[in-house]
């Protein structure tokens, strides 16, 4: 999957991809300690490569959000369904919009559209459905994960998207060696991390965002190395790295 | 080859003998049309009475009776019942007074008619019905009982439904007295038939299964294997049960001409606790089997109990006994034991206090609801079992019906059972229906234990409270009921309307609903064309299969009324439209407060009636009969036709015969708008929301 990192204090968009395995549960947001919130999500590939020269690509075929309070509830959301198990089972189809609203934890989905989890009023998340009518083999139906409301979470959250929620960033130019271009590097928690320019498609593909991007898997960007977040189950609420 | 005995049999017959029984019904999307033809021939040269008779299910309305004696055609009217004929009438028998008493389990169409010497009649029944569903099963029920051997006897029964048929049962044929039709709530402890074969003991039932949503069943024993059943024609009840593929949406929803049915049974939805207090008739009639089969079935009903659910017992008779005394109690195995403990105790004698049991049980659950341990969206209700009618405290009907509902207060609800013969059904229907229960009849002969169990399990499940359906405001008209105190796991919500701009793209359609602490929104926009030309699809491949039906019905009958089953199929949803609005008009009239509200409400369900045809408590059959000579000859009949024209209609009663939908009258259009401006209207079109959400993700291409 692509991350896309928005810094809204400096003003700076930040992107990396990690590919990761299929199968595997990458550790998204982590709060567990705190507000009790903690979003993991499961890997699947796709049948083949786009091209010859690809690696094969991964998407998040379910995201899962487990909220501890006021009682723990397990969301798990599919491209076809969302399973909403608290004290109890519900099991809600995505191809009509349904909402489930029990005061603290609330769940919309809108017909093969999105799904809205807010926990609390103040944390939100938007999984888009990313549905194909004659999908290619190198494409699956799968989920993208947005932030929509972190104001709920602490600063002490982590994961792959949540570490970044509270902090700050700068860029910096290196100067330029004889006969290549000057390079930019970020500083981020007193790491620098070469980026480069690129642009990249959100939401569906509806919107264009300019970002930094940071390659090898988020080499240095984010805290430790991917395989820190991969988790064991997909209800894992472990703390961060 | 026929044996001797059977010969002997058909030799000794006197009566004219039914050559030819053949039933077809087509159930299309759960609303089933039944043709049921008969072919009777007098052997003798003199003329001799025949008895067509049959036994219809207790939900369905007949629609259409025709005769073909000695090359005539005598074709019934539905007409107003205060209008008296002179004719015979072809009523069914046991709603004679079926104006004031509630439905009962089965209706005997009875019809005699004198066939001339060494001829034969031809009788065409046609009835239609909704199958409710119930414990997750649709159960349709035929009644093989043509009380004689019949030469060709055939039942077809076609089953094409929008989403794939699952669970498919036929059950061995439900032998012995006369039963419910699907009213028991009883379920026989039949094993399902494995690979579409049922296990009765005659070897002649198949399944066949055509394509995904068709299904066909057939029954066609022939003389000899009908002779090893029963000798007398007394088969049985032919019962097949199914279900259909659904999940937790917003349901299934037909569209056809201008209306739009729609079916709304989810899962996967966990169940709502529940308060429940049991009032039990403890009164001398209930003295032995009664008292023995209610005490098993409240044994087995309180293993069933869950954990979050409430309850407590109430007995009555002259005296009231409460056996936790101002409180509800929780589920434990303690309180379970101690329930056990009085429910054995209980000793029938005394008379029948219904009123005072109500009130002792409604005061209970009015205390506990506004105490601080109840929860805000637990189902609350009392279930009331008696069998007799009120002989101490107050005993007239009215004042126990109003002393009810103000005990109730709109807060709970009252599901009633009667038990035998010597029950006042109207009372406890009218209890039912004015606190948003229901009511169960169980018959003096049937497995009381049984029944009151299968009750308790089409209601002991709650999963949904205050369901609401909303649709597109401006949209739709004459919107059947669409608010509903509660969904039971296994039962379905059906909503009936129609649609006010047929070329509409699309219907937004919201359901509201409370499950335990969570308030559920459902919603969708149903695309109206789609629907129209699936539905279309649906109606041909019905309309294939009756015209097989009609082929194999009789040739004789069917060119003399085409093929009236097809015709009905091509209309279905507004017919399931018009079955639901004669119903509930029905409902509302037995629940009417006011003389005025009263005829308002008759009014309604008799223009209905006689619009589609329907046999009604509040309609009569009327079909003239043939005229036969002392020397067995027809008389000569004046006109050919039936009598149609003999009166001019009454002023109130629409035509009864006409393909498109008739205007209604100003009192229904008032009351429709009136109803739909109480229901809640959805303006807001959900469609694909746009948002402002963080850039912060992880996505895919």
């Amino acid at each position: 999957p692509h991350f896309v990192v928005e810094f809204p204090l400096s003003k700076l968009t930040v992107c990396f991809n990690i590919n990761g395995e299929p199968g595997h549960v990458l550790r998204l947001v982590s709060d567990h300690k705190y507000s009790g919130v903690t979003v993991n999500g499961k890997l699947i590939g796709a049948s083949a490569p786009p091209g010859s020269h690809k690696q094969q690509r991964t998407y998040f075929s379910t995201i899962t959000i487990v909220a501890d309070h006021p009682k723990r509830s397990y969301i798990e959301v599919t491209p076809t369904k969302v399973i909403l198990d608290g004290r109890d089972r519900i099991v809600l189809p995505c191809h009509s919009s349904v909402t489930v609203d029990s005061g603290m934890l609330s769940v919309a989905i809108v017909q093969n559209s999105n799904v809205t989890v807010t926990v609390g009023g103040n944390i939100s998340f938007i999984i888009l459905l990313h549905q194909y009518k004659n999908p290619a083999p190198y494409q699956r139906n799968h989920l993208g994960f947005y932030i929509g409301n972190s104001k709920g979470l602490s600063r002490n959250c982590h994961g792959l998207l949540g570490q970044f929620l509270s902090e700050e960033v700068g860029l910096a130019e290196l100067p330029a060696e004889a006969g290549t271009k000057p390079s930019q590097v970020l500083k981020v928690k007193n790491r620098s991390v070469p980026v480069v320019r690129k642009s990249r498609r959100i939401y569906s593909g509806t919107q264009h965002v300019d970002c930094w991007f940071a390659r090898n898997n988020a080499a240095k960007l984010i805290d430790g190395e991917y395989e820190d977040y991969v988790t064991s189950h997909m209800f894992d609420t472990g703390d961060g790295p | 080859r026929v044996p001797r005995q059977v010969k002997t049999i058909l030799v000794k017959e006197t009566k004219p003998h039914i050559e030819e029984l053949s039933i077809r019904t087509t159930i299309l999307s759960r609303y089933a049309f039944t043709a049921v033809y008969c072919a009777m021939l007098n052997r003798h040269s003199a003329a001799a009475e025949g008895l067509f008779q049959f036994q219809i299910p207790a939900g369905a309305y007949v629609s259409n009776f025709t005769m073909i004696i000695g090359g005539r055609v005598y074709q019934s009217e539905v007409r107003l019942k205060e209008k008296r004929v002179k004719q015979g009438n072809g009523k069914p028998k046991n709603k004679e007074s079926s104006d004031t008493s509630p439905e009962p389990e089965g209706e005997l169409f009875k019809m005699t008619a004198n066939i001339p010497g060494r001829n034969r009649a031809f009788f065409l029944l046609m009835y239609e019905e909704l199958l409710q569903r119930r414990l997750g099963r649709y159960e349709h029920v035929t009644s093989l009982r043509p009380t004689q051997l019949v030469s060709r006897l055939s039942l077809d029964v076609t089953i094409i439904d929008h989403s794939p048929v699952t669970d498919l049962e036929v059950l061995p044929l439900r032998n012995g007295k006369i039963s419910g039709t699907g009213n028991s709530g009883a379920r026989p402890n039949t094993p399902k038939t494995p690979g579409g074969r049922t296990k009765s003991e005659v070897p002649v039932t198949t399944v066949i299964k055509n394509e995904k949503t068709v299904w066909k069943i057939t029954f066609s024993p022939n003389i000899v294997q009908q002779a090893k059943i029963s000798t007398s024609g007394i088969l049985g009840d032919f019962v097949i049960r199914y279900d259909v593929q659904r999940d937790m949406g917003i349901g299934d929803i037909q569209v056809l001409n201008g209306h739009f049915v729609h079916f709304f049974a989810p899962k996967d939805l966990p169940a709502v606790p529940k308060n429940v207090v049991f009032v039990i008739d403890s009164s001398a009639s209930m003295l032995g089997t009664k008292m023995r089969q209610t005490k098993d079935a409240l044994f087995t009903i309180l293993k069933d109990l869950r954990p979050g659910d409430n309850f407590n017992f109430i007995s009555f008779s002259n005296r009231i006994k409460v056996w936790q005394p101002n409180r509800l109690v929780p589920v434990t195995p303690l309180n379970i034991r101690d329930a056990k403990k009085f429910i054995f105790t209980l000793i029938p004698n005394g008379g029948t206090n219904i009123d005072g049991a109500i009130q002792s049980g409604s005061s209970l659950l009015r205390e506990y609801l506004s105490g601080p341990d109840s929860s805000p969206n637990s189902v609350t209700l009392i279930i009331f079992l008696t069998d007799g009618r009120p002989t101490v405290g107050e005993l007239q009907s009215t004042s126990i019906l109003g002393n009810t509902r103000s005990a109730v207060q709109e807060k709970f609800c009252i599901f009633t059972i009667g038990m035998g013969n010597d029950v006042d059904y109207r009372l406890l229907e009218r209890m039912a229906l004015e606190n948003c229960g229901m009511m169960r009849r169980i018959s003096e002969e049937a497995d009381a234990s049984a029944m009151l169990k299968g009750f308790y399990d089409e209601i002991g499940t709650p999963l949904l409270s205050d369901i609401r359906v909303n649709y597109t405001e401006d949209s739709v008209d004459y919107v059947t009921q669409n608010l509903f105190t509660n969904y039971f796991n296994g039962s379905e919500l059906v909503i009936a309307g129609k649609l006010t701009n047929r070329s509409a793209e699309s219907l937004h359609v919201q359901v509201t609903a409370s499950n335990n602490d969570r308030n559920i929104i459902l919603e969708t926009d149903v695309p109206l064309r789609r629907l129209q030309i699936e539905t279309e699809k649906h109606v041909k491949a019905a309309s294939a299969a009756m015209a097989v039906g009609a082929k194999a019905l009789g040739s004789g009958v069917m060119q003399v009324l085409g093929n009236p089953l097809s015709s009905i199929a091509e209309d279905f949803v507004e017919r399931v439209w018009g079955f639901l609005s004669v119903k509930e008009g029905l409902r509302s009239r037995l629940r009417s407060q006011t003389s005025k509200e009263r005829e308002q409400h008759t009014q309604l369900a008799t223009n209905l009636s006689l619009n589609y045809h329907f046999l009604t408590p509040l309609t009569n059959m009327v079909v003239e009969k043939p005229e036969v000579l002392l020397d067995g000859r027809m008389a000569p009949a004046p006109t050919i036709a039936p009598a149609a024209d003999e009166a001019a209609p009454p002023l109130n009663e629409l035509p009864g015969n006409t393909d498109k939908p008739q205007k209604l009258d100003g009192n229904m259009r008032r009351q429709s708008s009136s109803q739909s401006n109480k229901i809640g209207k959805v303006e807001r079109k959900p469609a694909k929301k746009s948002f402002t959400i963080s850039k912060t993700s992880a996505d895919g291409d």
